[in-house]
């Protein structure tokens, strides 16, 4: 359900290349969370294209794309947060 | 100038959190 409604985000964001742009890097962020030691480079993409998302978002008109937008955000946000708390984990255990 | 109260107090939560993201781990 998550992808179904990230793809149909990407669908709206067709005609908005820097919203575009910004979902891109954050299936990027996704993709780079999953590979092994990726988790610093992920968290470096989750920051790069929250900033561009948040602004994107506090731009947009009230609508569905909108709404889609900002659960994206949400999403993201709860990702990013919880691998900056693994990595954190691990760095004390060191 | 769009948005609700709440949606504002939601936005801000998000950005809020954005700044504690980008801190140092």
């Amino acid at each position: 359900q998550e992808t179904s409604a990230r793809d149909l985000l990407k669908e709206m964001a067709r005609d908005k290349p820097r919203l575009l742009a910004a979902l891109e890097v954050a299936s990027a962020a996704m993709a780079k969370a999953e590979e092994a030691g990726g988790e610093q480079d992920a968290l470096v993409l989750y920051q790069h294209s929250l900033g561009e998302l948040l602004l994107l978002l506090a731009a947009e008109p009230p609508g569905r794309r909108r709404e889609l937008l900002h659960t994206e955000v949400q999403n993201l946000m709860a990702r990013a947060e919880y691998l900056k708390e693994q990595v954190k984990m691990r760095e004390s255990r060191w | 100038a769009n948005t609700s109260a709440s949606e504002d107090t939601d936005y801000d939560d998000l950005f809020w959190r954005f700044e504690e993201l980008k801190k140092k781990t």
